[in-house]
C-alpha cells in the first residue's frame, strides 16, 4: 500500500481522532486516495465521518477476524477521495476472541499488505489508523502494520508525562514485530495562546525531542469540536477557522518531511 | 470500608484523574479519611499527588495479583488524611497476568474487603478509584469492587457519545458480579462559558439523564491542568481559583447526596 500512518498515544483525549479525520481529509483535498483504519472502539472516527451505526454491521473487528477482506469492509465517506474502515463497540472483543493466535499482532498487517498485493498501483497513497487510548492489542496490531507512527501532544503535562510510555511502546515494535517502523514526528495539539502552560510544555517537549516535533502546531479552536457533532470534518465544516488551516499546514508539512525522509 | 468509589469513563481526557485528586483532596479537607487507588498504567493520579518513581515500587499491580496487602501498598501524601495505592507501568501486565484467574474481575474487591476485615472502623470514609480510558480488566476489577460509580463527562460531542458505552457496562457489572452497584452520578466537566457547545451537550445530558447530572459543573480552568505539574492538588496549588470551588462543591454535593439516598 502507500504509506501506512498509525495515529497514536495511550493518554488520552490528546487529539487522535480529531488528527486522523482532519489530516486525512486535507490529504485527500490534494487529490490523494486515503483511507481511514478507525481502530477504536468508541468508533469516533466514524462518527466524525457521518458513518451511521446501521453502516457498521461489517466493521474492523471483521477484518481483524479474518472474517471480511479489506475491500468489503471499507466504505467511501462524504469526503471525494476518503474512504473509511468504520469501527463500533464489536472491537472491544478483539482482545478476547484473538487470545490464542501466536500471530495475533500481525492480523492488520496481514489484511492490509493481502488488499495490497490484490490491487498493488490501484490503493491507496495513505492509509491513516486512528488508535484507542491504550497499549492493547488493537494498538500493537497498527504500530505492527504500520510503516510510521504519529503522535498527537496535548500541551498538558499530563499529555508530557506520558510520552515516555509511547515512545517505549514503539521501541518494542521497532525491537520485535516491526523493525522498519519510524516516528513520523510529535505534533502539538490544543496549544492555548491564552495560558503559559501550553507555552512550557511546547518548549520542553522541543528541547527532549527537537526535530522530531512538526512545526505545525494545532490550535486550541472550538470549530475543531463542534464539526463532530455535524458528521462532517473541520476543513469541511469550517474550511477558513484555525483549526482547518493547522491541519492543511499538517498535511503539507508532512508530505514535505517525507521527500526529505 | 466506606464508600468505594470508582471514577470511570472510557472515553479518554475526560477529567477522571483531575476528578479523583481533587474530590479527594476536597474530602480529606472534611477531616474524612480517604483512600485514592490509581488503576491507570500511565500514573497520573500518583505523578499529580507528588509520588516519586521509586515510590512505587509496590503498587496497585501487586495488590491486584495478591502479592502485598493494601496496607503494604498504600502510602501517604502530601494532603492530609489522603493516602494513595500508587500505580505505574506494572499494571499494564495485569491483563496478561490475571489471565487463567476465573476470578479475575474480583481481585480489588476481595483485597479491599480483607483490608476491611483486618481493620473494621479503623479504615477509610471513602475509597476512590481512578480508572483508565478502557474498559478493560482494570475498569472492570474497579466497577466489580465499588459500590458506587461517578462518570465525569467532558462537554464535547465525543464524549457525550461515549456515554451510552460507559453505562452499558455498568448494567452488565450489575447484572454479574456487582448487583448493589449503583450510578452516583454524572459531572459535567470542562465546561467553558465561552462557547454554545459546552452549554448545548450539557442541556442536553440534563434531558436524557435528569437527576443523575450533579447540580455542580466544574468549569475549564487552567489552574486545574497546572497544579499536578507541581505535584499538588489544585485544592492545595491554588485554592481560590474557580477549580477548586467547584470540587469543594462537588465534595459537599456528594456527601448531601448520600444522605438522601
Ligand atoms: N485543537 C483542538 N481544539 C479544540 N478542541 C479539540 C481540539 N482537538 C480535539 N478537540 C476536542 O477535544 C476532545 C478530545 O479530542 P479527540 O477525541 O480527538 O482525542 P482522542 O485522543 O482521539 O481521544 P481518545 O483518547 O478518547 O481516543 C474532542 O471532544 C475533540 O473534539
Ligand atoms: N476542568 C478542567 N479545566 C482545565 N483543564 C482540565 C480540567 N480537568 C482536567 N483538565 C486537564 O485536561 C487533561 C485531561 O484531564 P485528565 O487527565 O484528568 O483526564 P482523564 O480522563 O483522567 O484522562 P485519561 O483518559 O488519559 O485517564 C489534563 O491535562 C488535565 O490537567
Ligand atoms: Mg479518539
Ligand atoms: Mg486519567
Amino acid at each position: 500500500p502507500g504509506q501506512i500512518i498509525a495515529v497514536a498515544n495511550q493518554k488520552g483525549g490528546v487529539g487522535k481522532t480529531t488528527t486522523a479525520i482532519n489530516l486525512g481529509t486535507a490529504l485527500a483535498a490534494m487529490q490523494l486516495r486515503v483511507l481511514l483504519v478507525d481502530m477504536d472502539p468508541q468508533g469516533n472516527a466514524s462518527t466524525g465521518l457521518g458513518i451511521k451505526g446501521r453502516d457498521r454491521k461489517v466493521n474492523t473487528y471483521d477484518l481483524l477476524l479474518g472474517d471480511a477482506p479489506l475491500e468489503t469492509v471499507c466504505t467511501g465517506t462524504r469526503v471525494p477521495g476518503l474512504d473509511i474502515c468504520p469501527a463500533n463497540g464489536d472491537l472491544s472483543s478483539a482482545d478476547v476472541a484473538l487470545l490464542d493466535d501466536p500471530h495475533r499482532l500481525r492480523r492488520l498487517r496481514r489484511a492490509l499488505r493481502e488488499a495490497d498485493d490484490r490491487t498493488p498501483r490501484g490503493g491507496y497513497d495513505y492509509v491513516i489508523i486512528d488508535c484507542p487510548p491504550s497499549l492493547n492489542v488493537l494498538t500493537l496490531n497498527a504500530l505492527v502494520a504500520a510503516h510510521a507512527v504519529l503522535v498527537p501532544l496535548q500541551c498538558e503535562f499530563f499529555a508530557m508525562e506520558g510520552l515516555t510510555q509511547i515512545m517505549d511502546s514503539i521501541r518494542k515494535v521497532q525491537r520485535g514485530q516491526n523493525p522498519e517502523l519510524r516516528v513520523l514526528g510529535i505534533v502539538l495539539t490544543m496549544f492555548d495562546r491564552r495560558n503559559n502552560l501550553s507555552a512550557d510544555v511546547a518548549a520542553e517537549v522541543r528541547e527532549i525531542y527537537s526535530d522530531l516535533v512538526y512545526e505545525t502546531v494545532i490550535p486550541r479552536n472550538v470549530r475543531l469540536s463542534e464539526a463532530p457533532s455535524h458528521e462532517k470534518p473541520a476543513l469541511i465544516y469550517d474550511p477558513y477557522c484555525p483549526g482547518s488551516h493547522a491541519y492543511v499546514a499538517l498535511a503539507g508539512e508532512l508530505r514535505a518531511r517525507r521527500r526529505i525522509a
